[in-house]
């Protein structure tokens, strides 16, 4: 469903900085893939490439066959709401929104009616244990509930692939657990596909690929 | 080194939630403590607390024998500069200032000359793996990288007490085992006494005291 072609990022400051050095993956659908690897060692970067959110040096990104050279930044914007779920690692969650809200906010890109959209982020927030949170702005929430709630939000377009960066980092291990079963859930009963950056182990137990980087290069697959 | 007396802090949103309940530990000097529990049961607002961050609705904390009820805002903020250490669930670096410049700024509080603060700056970044990074900017870092750099600010001035809250959660498995095998010659070398919020088991296998909190609660200490 996606794949890398060559695909380069680096950063000069003073000494060049190769953050994706020459990456090429391929991510089938309805697959479970963990990107592993040291801190530093370029995965949020590489992620922040799939996304769309950051432009590389060189190298392609295809996702459904759309190759994301060709889009410019208005249509790059277009194809991440539609096809695409982030949960960043550390979160982005808008400030001045609820979390319901927050998880809202996706489904009001694709213009889903308010009703259903306010439905589908109650039972989100259910599924991550934050039904009594709803109406917590993010300030008014732990570290490991603003994380649940940015989990909510990139599951609620059912988009194409969900891109997780360190989704667990923050939850105490039965938490943690109740994640992991949700996203074996979604992968198991809807097929959804999903790319995590991860340090915990007992994502990588139930992968289908997984990635392995060092200083911006992939050494496993 | 540290005491809390019925400690007590709620938020009231509609409803209200008791994150810290009728708390009450202690902290012995040269030790290394490790609060415990699942997401949203208090630890951070506990930690903050202890740090002087924030202000309790009842009860009292004491540092050495002084209260912080006692204090005023400004003999606060001189005691959190000189007593205390701070890591922060979400590492709070300053964005303009790079990682050499964010490490050195608690000895610039407590009046160190530059050259010996720049030297000991330098050699804590050592100490955690970032002597190639220290002119980087926090959003030049990556996520491990920046927990990294509120280690080593946290410890720059010897501080009385260092209060981390989960210090290693960005952190590969690598990469953490550095982290710990630190802090825990600090302790032993150098008598540094620990609080730790973490939900990472090798942190609470060589602490002196549990701490297990549950809905505001401390159930097990
Ligand atoms: N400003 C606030 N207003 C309302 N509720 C709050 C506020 N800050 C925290 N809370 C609530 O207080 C509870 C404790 O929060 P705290 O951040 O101390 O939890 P925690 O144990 O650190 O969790 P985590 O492991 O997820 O970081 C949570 O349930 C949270 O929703
Ligand atoms: N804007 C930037 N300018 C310069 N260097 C950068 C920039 N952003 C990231 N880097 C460097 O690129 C490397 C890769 O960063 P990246 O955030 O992808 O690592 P990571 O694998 O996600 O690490 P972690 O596990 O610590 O989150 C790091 O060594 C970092 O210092
Ligand atoms: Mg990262
Ligand atoms: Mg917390």
């Amino acid at each position: 469903i996606m794949e890398t072609i060559n695909l380069n990022k680096a950063f000069s400051l003073g000494e060049t900085i190769y953050a994706v050095n020459n990456v090429n993956i391929q991510i089938m659908a309805g697959s479970m893939n963990v990107i592993v690897g040291p801190s530093g060692s370029g995965k949020s970067t590489l992620l922040s490439l799939l996304g769309g959110l950051d432009r590389p040096m060189s190298g392609d990104i295809l996702l459904q066959g759309q190759s994301y050279r060709e889009l410019n930044e208005d249509q790059l914007a277009l194809l991440r709401r539609h096809k695409l779920g982030y949960v960043f690692q550390f979160f982005n969650l808008i400030p001045h929104l609820t979390a319901l809200e927050n998880v809202m906010l996706p489904m009001q890109f694709t213009n889903t009616p308010n009703k259903i959209a306010k439905q589908r982020g109650l039972e989100l927030l259910e599924r991550v244990g934050l039904e009594k949170r709803s109406h917590h702005l993010p300030l008014q929430l732990s570290g490991g509930e603003q994380q649940r709630v940015a989990i909510a939000r990139a599951l609620a377009n059912r988009p194409a692939i969900i891109l997780a960066d360190e989704p667990t980092g923050n939850l105490d291990t039965k938490t943690r657990d109740g994640i992991v079963a949700l996203f074996q859930e979604l992968n198991q009963q809807e097929g959804q596909t999903f790319v995590m950056v991860t340090h915990d182990p007992s994502l990588s137990k139930f992968a289908d690929q997984v990635i392995t980087m060092r200083d911006g290069v992939v050494v496993y697959q």
